[in-house]
This record gives structure tokens, sequence and C-alpha cells, in this order.
């Protein structure tokens, strides 16, 4: 009896160690731990592989619940708006999905609606250029409500099924750019009923419990409908998209691993737990 | 706060004027949760608990704080000691012209920016400063850094003909030589620490044109993987420093006590903003009041 406790106490600060350096988050992973404790207690598991499977089951449940793709219907015209703070893989993401979505058939179209940034119009041009899907853009420094405009009247000149909207980089504590950000929404939803229909956060994978105020406040200010979560095919676990499975009711739907076209996957709750817990 | 919550635990425990390792293990699980939630990585805050707690141990309360003051007061002073001290806190531009400036770091964590920022600083002490970017996989990326070059009036070159990384480094140096520039600011692709054969790339631009300063450019809201990447590219290169950036944000940055703890190497920059004069020397007491929240 003596020795299981002692494997116990081992086990769970490794399994401790584990959850908090996929940036889990120590409070949520004391909470999974002490869960674990109390199973073993009462039903006087002594095997680790059980108490493994336990926990890995325990967050396959809680993300499978976010599962969910986007379902986009083929008519009319569906509008997604991207958002997330400064270099999370915005804009690399709408060139995957744009070219995901025209290999399904759908017609797409790009608002470069970040007005902002050095070059953020070439580079989404170039994803534009490279999937064959036209951008809809203004100079530099233009308003990005007006660039939007522009191209939802074009999106529906062109009977486009869907348009996807890059918007700057924006750290979510800077009140007149959440302001922008908001100001694009009410002009969308004026010129198209329901839109925007989709409003997809982007996250950093490497990123860690600041992903948290992140979701909260981009959810406080236009109401996310859709995760994506980059970068993953990096060292980073990305754990926090835990957290943020279990304390929003947000569908995640994609991940990116690399910077290529082709580098977008939907999202799956049994790879995501396989690739934390190996 | 963690002043409040030590305040909290230490009023239940018989206060004797002095800290021992019974009065002060609840104070340091505070601690510890409290670093964890800073993002600071779990070894490094094992580390600096273990360090923190042999240091309070039979330490004498001060009249004028309670024993959680003192408490936060030697933690405190601990992460300002740790991430401050020796190590040169600006750039080691020497007289051998131009000084080359190496940015490296993950995608998106803001090197192409700060390139800028760093020319902005140097031109204002009145170096001759040039920018260079050696990013041919991004997608314009080479266009934003001319573009926010050209507005400020720093040289920006871009050697023709080639789509070599290390190539278009070692010809700017060449050219920023002849042209009398003091200072070549190196803007490199984002990159993968796993990624063996980028880093590689790194190590051939670094012996083709020797830096005078290498710069990890990490972004303040990392997490726990902040440890792997300062490791793999320290390793790779024996960087000179560190900028933070995005610290405008609300991000806790115990990043930056993990960069520190693994390279040994000084935070020298904070990234503020979007702007090219968004940039600040580090300090590591606003740093560390930052880190414990
Ligand atoms: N390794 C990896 N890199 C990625 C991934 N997604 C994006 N990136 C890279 O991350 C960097 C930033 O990507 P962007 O698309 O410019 O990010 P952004 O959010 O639009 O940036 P801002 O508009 O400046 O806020 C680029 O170097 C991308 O190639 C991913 O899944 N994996
Ligand atoms: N708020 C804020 N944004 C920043 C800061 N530094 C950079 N950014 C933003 O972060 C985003 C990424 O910056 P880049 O300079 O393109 O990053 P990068 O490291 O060159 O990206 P890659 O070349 O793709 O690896 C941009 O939107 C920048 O404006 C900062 O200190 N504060
Ligand atoms: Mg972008
Ligand atoms: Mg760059």
């Amino acid at each position: 009896l003596f020795g299981e406790k002692k494997i116990g106490a081992d086990l769970f600060e490794e399994l401790e160690e584990m959850l908090v350096t996929a940036d889990v988050g120590p409070a949520f992973a004391a909470e999974l731990i002490d869960e674990m404790k109390e199973i073993a207690k009462r039903s006087e598991l002594g095997s680790p592989d059980v108490l493994r499977t336990i926990l890995r089951d325990n967050i396959r449940f809680i993300l499978k619940q976010r599962e969910a793709p986007l379902d986009i219907p083929r008519d009319g015209l569906y509008t997604v708006m991207v958002v997330g703070v400064n270099g999370t893989g915005k804009t690399t993401t709408i060139g995957k999905i744009a070219n995901e979505l025209k290999s399904r058939g759908h017609s797409v179209m790009l608002a470069a609606a970040d007005t902002f940034r050095a070059a953020a119009i070439e580079q989404l041009e170039a994803w534009g250029e490279r999937a064959g899907i036209p951008v809809i853009k203004q100079k530099m420094g233009a308003d990005p409500s007006a660039v939007v405009f522009d191209a939802l009247q074009a999106a529906r000149a062109r009977e486009a099924g869907v348009l996807l909207i890059d918007t700057a980089g924006r750290l979510h504590t800077k009140v007149n750019l959440m302001e922008e950000l908001k100001k694009v929404g009410r002009i969308m939803g004026r010129e198209v009923p329901g839109a925007p229909h989709e409003v997809l956060l982007v996250l950093d994978a490497t990123t860690g419990q600041n992903a948290v105020n992140q979701a909260r406040m981009f959810n406080d200010a236009i109401g996310v409908t859709g995760l994506v979560l980059t970068k993953l095919d990096g060292t980073a676990k990305g754990g926090i998209i835990i957290r943020l499975a279990r304390e929003f009711d947000i569908p995640i739907r994609y991940i990116g691993i690399g910077e290529k076209m082709d580098d977008l996957r939907p999202f799956d709750s049994k790879e995501f737990v396989d690739a934390l817990m190996g | 706060n963690l002043t409040e919550k030590l305040d909290g635990i230490f009023r239940k425990l018989k206060s004797r004027g002095r800290l021992d390792e019974e009065n002060i293990r609840e104070s340091l699980k505070e601690i510890r949760m409290a670093l964890l939630e800073a993002d600071v990585n779990f070894r490094v805050v094992k580390d600096f608990v273990e360090d923190v707690r042999s240091r309070a141990v039979g330490r004498e309360v001060l009249e004028s704080l309670t024993p959680g003051q003192q408490v936060v007061k030697i933690v405190h002073d601990r992460l300002v000691e740790l991430m401050g001290g020796e190590g040169s806190q600006w750039l080691k531009l020497v007289d051998r012209f131009p000084n080359p400036v190496m940015l490296v770091g993950l995608q998106g964590c803001g090197k192409t920016t700060s390139a800028a920022k760093l020319a902005r600083l140097t031109m204002e002490q009145g170096r001759r400063t040039a920018l260079v970017s050696t990013d041919v996989y991004r997608p314009a990326a080479i266009d934003q850094l001319r573009v926010l070059g050209e507005s400020l009036g720093a040289g920006v070159l871009q050697p023709a003909d080639t789509e070599d990384p290390v190539d278009i480094a070692r010809r700017a140096a060449a050219e920023a030589e002849s042209l009398g520039y003091e200072v070549l600011i190196l803007d490199t692709a984002g990159r993968l620490h796993v990624d063996q054969a980028m880093m590689d790339e790194l190590q051939r631009i670094k012996s083709a044109i020797n830096p005078s300063e290498i710069l990890l450019v990490a972004d303040a809201m990392t997490g726990q993987d902040a440890v792997q990447v300062a490791q793999k590219f320290n390793e790779a290169l024996a960087i000179d420093g560190v900028i933070l950036t995005k610290m405008d944000g609300d991000a806790r940055g115990g990043a930056a006590l993990s960069l520190r703890a693994v390279t040994g190497k000084p935070i020298k920059f904070v990234g503020v903003g979007e702007k090219a004069d968004a940039l600040e020397v580090f300090h590591p007491e606003r740093m560390a009041s930052r880190i414990l929240g």
C-alpha cells in the first residue's frame, strides 16, 4: 500500500509538470490533478497508465465538445472576419482557408482590411495570387470599414460564396482599436444581414495564459464564433486551448501546422490530445 | 494581489518577527502560482522558489513591513537581480564598420518591426544606418522592411539577382561598408528553433558577416515554450541579448525570466507599440513588478 502511495506522488508531480509546461495553466492543471487524486483514492488505482488514460479521456472530452468545422451554406454570401493580436498568423491562415474552400468548390474572395501595417495588403495579395482568388483592397491608410464595405458590394456583384476579411493585428487592450473592429462589424451587419457570419479569432500556440485575456476581450467586443490555433508545428503544445474550450462555448475550427498553403487541418480532439500527452 | 494574499496567510500564523520554514511554506506556494500564472517556465519557477526559500528562512521581518511584504520584497529584489545586473544594456557597436546587427526569432514575434525601431535608435545617435532583409520566404517581407526603412530615411539595401539569404547578407555587408554605413541591421525570416535547415542558415549568415550583435526577438506573451526557443537559438548562435516585444499589452511577461535564466543573456530592449519610436530600454524593476502582478 505504501509503495503505491509513493508512486502516486511522483506520478502526479510528473503529470502536473506535463500539463503546466503545455500551457494548460497552473490553476487548471491543479484542478485536473486533484480530480486524478480523488479517482486514485476512491478506486485504489495503482497503475500510472490507467490514470494517464483517464486524464487523456477527460481532456479529450472537454475538447471534443468544441470540435465543429466551418459549415458554409452553398447559397448566399458567407462572410468571415479574421481577428487577433499582432503576428498570430491571421493573414497566412486566410490564405490557407481560402485555398481549402476554393478546392471544395466555393467561390471565394478576400478583403484586405489591414490598412495600417506596412505591406499588409501586398502580403494578402500574394496569397490571393497563389490561390487564384480575387482580393478587394484600397490604399494603405484607408478606413478599414470602407474596404469591407467595398468588398461586400463586390462579393455580391460577383455572386461570391465566401468573403474572408483580413484585419490588422491589434492588442485586445487597445480600446480604440477594438472600437475600430466593432465598427467594421456594424458596417457589415448593416450591409449584409447576419454578417459577419463567422468571427474567427486566430491564436498563436506559443502564447501562454494571455490567450485567455485575448479570447475574453475579443469575444466581449465583437463576439467570437470560431478559433484557430496556429504554429502547432513548433514545440509549444497549445494547452491553453483546453482552458478556452472549458471557459468559452466557442468552436475550434482549425489548427495551423506550418507556413505553406496546405499547412491547415480541421481541429481534431484526438490528434490534439495525442500530441499533448505523447 | 500577491502581497495581500501573503498578508492573509501570515495573519493566520503566529507571526514571530522572523521568517522560518513553517511560516513561509504557504507563501511559497502562492508565489509559485503567481509566477506560473505569469508564464514563467515550470523548471525556472522550481529553481527560483527554492532560491527564495533559502534566502527567506531566518530573515528578520523589517519593522516597517508586514511579513507578507517582507517575502514579496525578497522575491521582487531577487527577480530584479536575476533579470538586471551585468551584461551590456546597449548594442555592442565597435569602430569596425558596418556593425552588423542580426535579429532572429520565431515567426511573427516582431523582428521586422524591431529592425526598423533599432534603426531609428542608432540614427538618433548620429550613426548612418542601413537595413537589409534576408527573408526571401514570407510574402512581401522585403517590401515590409523597405517601407519601414524608407519612412525613417534609413538606407535600405536590396542586393539584386540573388534569392539566397546568406548571399544577400554577405553582399549587403560589403555594400554597407563601401557606402560608409556604421550600422547594418539584418532582418531574418521567422523560423522554428527545431527546423534544423533554417537554424543552419542562421549559422551560415553569422559566419558570412560576423555580426557585432545578435538579438533574439521574443514575444512577451510567450508561454512555457520560451525556454526551448531560447536554448536552441542561443546554442546555435550565442546570442548577445533579447528584445521582448508587445509589452504594451497585458501579458505578464514571465518569459523574460525564463529567457534570462536559460541563456544568461540580458533583455536589452522592449517593444511597446507598432510604430518606429516604440522601443524602450529594459527596466528590470518594472518587469519584476509586472511579472508578480
Ligand atoms: N510555423 C508556423 N508559422 C506560421 C503559421 N501560421 C503563420 N505562420 C507564420 O507566422 C508569421 C506571421 O504570420 P501573419 O499571417 O503575417 O500573421 P498576422 O496575424 O496576419 O500578423 P499581423 O497582421 O502583423 O498581425 C509568418 O511568418 C507566417 O508564415 C503556422 O501554423 N506555423
Ligand atoms: N503592439 C505591438 N505590436 C508589435 C510590436 N512589435 C511588433 N508588433 C506587431 O507584431 C506584428 C508582427 O510583427 P513583424 O515585425 O512582422 O514580425 P516578424 O517577427 O518580422 O514576423 P515574421 O517575419 O513573419 O517572422 C505586426 O503587426 C507588428 O506591427 C510591439 O512592440 N507592440
Ligand atoms: Mg496580417
Ligand atoms: Mg519579418
